[in-house]
């Protein structure tokens, strides 16, 4: 019975929804599938229950599943779209999406102001710029006294702050990584475009009959 | 670049855990 259970959740999704994820995203069919096998990969690695926790989540990012880290976190509830505490397949690819290389400017701007917006409030506060920074420091030993951190914060709202209310916009945000693209590095995975040769062994598990191309 | 060279946003993306990366070094 339990090699029953356990191997029915290594399946594929449906065909239905592979397909559809494909059509309402940047990758093909077979970019799915081989999403699907990194899924199950990083699904499995604490319970194999089909569904990423955050404890899985950290682990894969930083092999220790030990280590709280704000910002993994952050991503971790972005890709949570359903708000269940758990990631699950659709939740992986439509999230994944915003850091395929094809995806718009736009939705990888915004994507990244959410990212940020650590309350949900709408806006990129100090306070929460601040706790960024702080944390950072904390995770990368690195040690700059409170003066230093405040100048830099200065410095970045002087510039991202444009009507000068102690907060940045989504539009004022816009304006900001144009003007410093390398902020939008983070929002792009090259390795997306190379997904089916990184996970070649769906081609053994698929699920559609004509894997697309 | 030194820290203090940097904006806030361009320190705060050096932390491993923006870099998803990782998530395919499986």
């Amino acid at each position: 019975m339990g090699c029953f259970v356990s191997r029915s959740r290594r399946k594929f999704p449906a065909q239905e929804k592979t397909v559809t994820l494909a059509a309402e995203t940047a990758f093909t069919v077979s970019e799915v599938e081989a999403l699907y096998e990194l899924f199950r990969s990083i699904s499995s690695s604490v319970i194999d229950d089909g569904l990423i926790n955050k404890e899985e989540f950290q682990l894969a990012i930083f092999k220790n599943k030990k280590k709280e880290n704000i910002f993994a976190t952050r991503i971790f509830d972005l890709f949570d779209v359903k708000k269940k505490g758990v990631i699950d397949f659709e939740d992986f690819v439509r999230s994944l999406n915003v850091f395929h290389p094809n995806v718009s400017l736009e939705d990888k701007i915004a994507f990244s102001f959410r990212l940020y917006d650590l309350r949900n409030t709408g806006f990129i506060e100090r306070a929460e710029v601040k706790e960024m920074l702080i944390a950072l420091l904390y995770e990368s030993d690195m040690k700059l006294a409170d003066d230093v951190i405040e100048t830099i914060l200065n410095k970045t709202f002087s510039e991202a702050d444009l009507n000068e209310d102690g907060k940045i916009d989504l539009e004022e945000w816009t304006n900001f990584v144009a003007k410093n693209p390398s902020l939008l590095k983070i929002m792009t995975l090259p390795y997306l475009r190379d997904i089916t040769t990184s996970f070649p062994s769906f081609i053994f598990n698929s699920n559609v009959d004509e894997v697309a191309a | 670049d030194q820290p203090t060279a940097m904006n806030a946003f361009e320190l705060i993306s050096l932390s491993k855990g923006l870099n998803l990366e990782n998530l395919f070094d499986i």
